[in-house]
């Protein structure tokens, strides 16, 4: 079964997110 | 944190709604993949906001499509 990801979308960038110590 | 709703995000202007998912994807993403989580939120992000809403309810489906979105960008770079 062939995925419906597509491996060229654009990457997501969080606004708000601290590293978890 | 209170969990994302369809009503809330319905409220929200539709550029927004996508944003929103993915504040709340992005640290589950971190979570299994630190390196690749900006990509693989992209790429979960691209599916209907009704499936995503499930997927942040649902750990075990979103670590399936986390795996799959990975074994589809393995195989995009092989490619290249």
């Amino acid at each position: 079964r062939k995925s419906t990801l597509n491996p060229n979308a654009k990457e997501f960038n969080p606004r708000s997110f601290s590293q978890p110590k | 944190q209170e969990p994302l709703t369809a009503s809330m995000l319905a409220a929200a202007p539709l550029h927004e709604q996508k944003q929103m998912i993915g504040e709340r994807l992005y640290p589950l993403v971190h979570n299994v993949h630190s390196q690749l989580a900006g990509k693989i939120t992209g790429m979960l992000l691209e599916i209907d906001n009704s499936e995503l809403l499930l997927m942040l309810e649902s750990p075990e489906s979103l670590h399936a499509k986390i795996e799959e979105a990975v074994a589809v960008l393995q195989a995009h770079q092989a490619m290249e």
